[in-house]
Formats: C-alpha cells, structure tokens, sequence
C-alpha cells in the first residue's frame, strides 16, 4: 500500500513546492512508484512537472467526480502528476458546505494508494480546508521550514493543527522537518537550527537543503532539478533526502 | 483624508509583511501619521511591532463590534499599529455568509480613515475574503515581488483579482510592483526585473530592495529595520521607498 505524505507549513515562500516536487523526482529516480498531487491554487507544481497535453483534467475535476481521470505522465518513468489550476480556488468554498468536507481528498485517492509506493501532496500557504483535506488523507507531513524567525513561530501553528487533526484521522504523524534555503553565511541559520534541533530532536531531517541558486532556476524550465542540472548541489541534497526519508519509513 | 494601501500578493514569502511593516515606520519616520493593521491571522506584522499589552483587542475584534477599541502605540511616535491573531482565521468563514461579505474592513476603517495619513494593511499569501476585503478597503495596492519564477506567474493573478475587485471599488489603483530579495550575484534576479519593467513601466518602482541579512533577524527582535539597524543597507532602502511613495502619491 502507497504511503500518502502532504508537504505543508502555512507560512509562505519556505520551499513546500520545492520540497514535494524535487522529493517525489529523487524518490522516482530511485526507482519509487510516486505520484505527485498539487493541491495548490497557485498551481506551482503542476509547472514544474511539464505535462505535455495542452487541455488537461485537474484534482478539482476528480474530488469532484470520481469517474474523471487526471492521472498525467512526467517526463521521469516512475513519476506520474495530479495537476491543478486556480479553479481550486472554487473547492475552497464549495467544501465549506460539502457532508464530509475533510474527507472528499482522502475518498478520492482511496482508488489510488495501492498503485503507488508514495503520493506526495503540495499544499497551499493556508491552514485552509484544502490543507486539512492533505492532512486527513495523508500517513505523514513533511514541514519545511526556512531558518527564519517567522518560520519558528510558525512551527508550532502546524503541529497544533496536525494534532488536532489526530481526532479524524489516527494515523498521521510528522516524518520530518526539514531545513531549506540553509545559508551558512547567517547567524540566524544557525540559531534556528538549534532552536529547532533541541525542540524536535529526531524529528528534524539530518539532511539540510541549501540555498542554491540552480532550485530557484528550475522553475523556470519547467522541470525537477535533477532533471535541470543533476550535478548542482541542490540536486544531490534532495536525492540524500529521498535516501534519508526512505531509510525513516520502509 | 488618509490614504489606505494593501501591501498584497498571494504568493508566499515575497517580503509582504516585511515591506508592510518597514514601509509605514519609514513613513512615520518621516513624520507621517501611519496605522499599520495586521489582516494576516499569521500575526507576523503584529510580532513585528511590539505592543507594550499584554492582552490587546484585534481588527477581528473591531469588525466584529466596532465599539471596540484596537488602535494601539508602537515604539514610533508616528506609528500606530491594529494587530491580529489566529482568531481571524474564523473571520474567513464568518465573512462568507455575511451580507455586506466583502466591504465589512471597509466600513469598520471608514471612522479612521481621516485620522491618519496612510494606512498600510499586511495581507495573507491567498487570494481569499481577507485579502479581497482588504482590497476593497484601500485606495491602492502595493505588490511585492521576488525576482523568481513563480512570483511572476502569480503576478497576473493579483492583477486580474484587483481589476475585477474595481467592480466594486472603482477607485483602486496599483500605486507599486515593489522588487524585494533582489540578489545582484543571480542572473534569474536581472530576467525577472527586465520581464517586469518592460511589462509594467512606471508601475514598477524604481527602488529596489536588496536581499540583506538584517532585514531577516529584525523581526527576531520585534521591531522594524529603522530601529533594529538604522545604517543597515535595509533600512535605507525602505526610507528611499517611503520617499519615491511620497512623489508618487502626494
Ligand atoms: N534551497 C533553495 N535555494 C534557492 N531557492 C530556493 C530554494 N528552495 C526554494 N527556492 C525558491 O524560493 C521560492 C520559494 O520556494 P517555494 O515556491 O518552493 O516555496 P513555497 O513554500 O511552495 O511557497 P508558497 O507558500 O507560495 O506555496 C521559489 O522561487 C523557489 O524557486
Ligand atoms: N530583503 C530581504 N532580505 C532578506 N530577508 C528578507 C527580506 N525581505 C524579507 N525577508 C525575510 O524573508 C522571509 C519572508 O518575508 P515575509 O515574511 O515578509 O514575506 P511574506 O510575503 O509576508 O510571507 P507570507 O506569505 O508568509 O505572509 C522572512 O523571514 C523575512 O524576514
Ligand atoms: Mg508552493
Ligand atoms: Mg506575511
């Protein structure tokens, strides 16, 4: 059974996108079964994973009629994508009133866990009903987090949410925390990291993502790093991370 | 009368707060009257401004009854600030069923408005009922922009949402496109600027501001750049910002 894994912090900019694109790449790269799900309006991971068809069905069509199929190819053999488009925005409120509102995620992927060994799950910069949908359809959560202040006093708004979550759906749990965008240059990194490290101990990843400019170029040719310049450092960190991950959950 | 301007953009971790926060203690430093109001329920504005109170009242608290008083001092003579915290996020889906939904901010700010000169409101990374009742608050929106992939796509998004949002308040305007984080060793920093001068003209300040370590360690210590480092490269350019926002404006 495919483990499902939502890559989630409210504060914005702390590299979720990065992380849920470039993690599910490393793990496909290491031959992993993984499909990829962008549950973000912006729709930044759906850009990154280049799917050739011009028109094509999204995660809001599936949550809506399980009969659609939005199951796309990626340019990597065992990577396949779940797109979305800002019509997500729509689900915001159409969930409001749905009858099992938290749950609409996790029926529409029940279909799809056995055909998978990881579905990772973007999310937005909220603790929205898009986001609880993640959660109460997901194993774990993966937080990355900047070495920054906000994002600390941030940390402790999304493990009382995730705890509260707990209530619907028993089995979730943090896999990791994760540091991105590490400057060795700055104080503050490293004031963080300890902060972080002595609070949350083996929770937190041994790997740590530099910033590195090659993961903010990515983007822009619409691919996964490894992908873009296998050689880059931020590209040997995300494979580390994929390896350090796999050795935390099989 | 004062002037109101959101400080917008649903893309995460642009430099929002940080320019909302800077740009109105710069003002202040320059002896305007300035009310900085916290819309994000993240609270980052807030921690940034260092309210002597223990216990102080909200802007969900004025919106809900506006007998209540939640205009509290700074450190800056000038410088008022309304904070917030994560009750707002239950303002997100009370506003929904409420009749007069998106204008609720704009009538509790009515009674405010000729008290000050500006007032600068800080936005959540969403394109939700918060950031449109700011929207439709203010006389004009300043638009945070990182020099990368993904700030760009989501700019016509935000500017799409403000042309639909003059529907119902036909005075808005875009006063700026503000390039923060802007790294001078990155060529990705020089395609995004050129992108969006050549797109957007005068729209686009002329100030720049640059990335700058003590911009990311003053909300460490709860106050803007201008009193955490005044002679840092910062804090020289929020003050050059307040001034180019002056010509433009007065
Ligand atoms: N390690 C890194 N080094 C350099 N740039 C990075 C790194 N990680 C992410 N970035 C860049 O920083 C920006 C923010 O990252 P990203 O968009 O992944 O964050 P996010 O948390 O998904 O944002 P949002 O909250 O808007 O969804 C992007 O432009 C991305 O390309
Ligand atoms: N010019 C800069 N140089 C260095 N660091 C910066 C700069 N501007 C902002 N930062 C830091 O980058 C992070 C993101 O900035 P900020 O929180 O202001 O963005 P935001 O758009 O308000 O984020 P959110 O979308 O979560 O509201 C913060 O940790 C901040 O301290
Ligand atoms: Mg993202
Ligand atoms: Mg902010």
């Amino acid at each position: 059974m495919g483990k499902i894994i939502s890559v989630i912090n409210q504060k914005g900019g702390v590299g979720k996108t990065t992380t849920a694109v470039n993690l599910a790449a490393s793990l496909s790269a290491l031959e992993k079964k993984v499909l990829l799900i962008d549950m973000d309006p912006q729709g930044n991971a759906t850009s990154m994973s280049s799917i050739k068809e011009e028109n094509f069905n999204t995660i809001y069509d599936m949550m809506a009629d399980p009969k659609i199929q939005a199951v796309y190819q990626t340019k990597m053999p065992f990577l396949k994508v779940i797109p979305c488009n800002a019509d997500l925005t729509s689900a915001e409120i159409e969930l409001l009133d749905a009858e099992n509102r938290e749950f609409v995620l996790k029926e529409t992927l029940d279909r799809l866990k056995d055909k998978f060994d990881f579905i990772i799950i973007d999310s937005p910069p909220a603790l929205n009903i898009l986001s609880v949908n993640n959660m109460v359809a997901s194993d774990g959560i993966i937080i990355p987090i900047q070495c920054e202040y906000f994002a600390l006093e941030g940390l402790s708004r999304i493990i009382q949410t995730m705890k509260s979550i707990k209530n619907i759906n028993p089995d979730i749990e943090i896999y990791g925390i994760l540091l991105t965008m590490y400057d060795k240059r700055v104080k503050l990194t490293y004031e963080v990291e300890n902060d972080v490290r002595e609070h949350f101990g083996d929770l937190v990843f041994q790997t740590v993502i530099p910033r590195n400019v090659k993961l903010s170029e990515s983007p822009s040719f619409g691919m996964p790093i490894i992908l873009y310049d296998v050689s880059s450092i931020g590209a040997k960190k995300y494979l580390e991370l994929a390896e350090e991950f796999l050795s935390k959950t099989e």
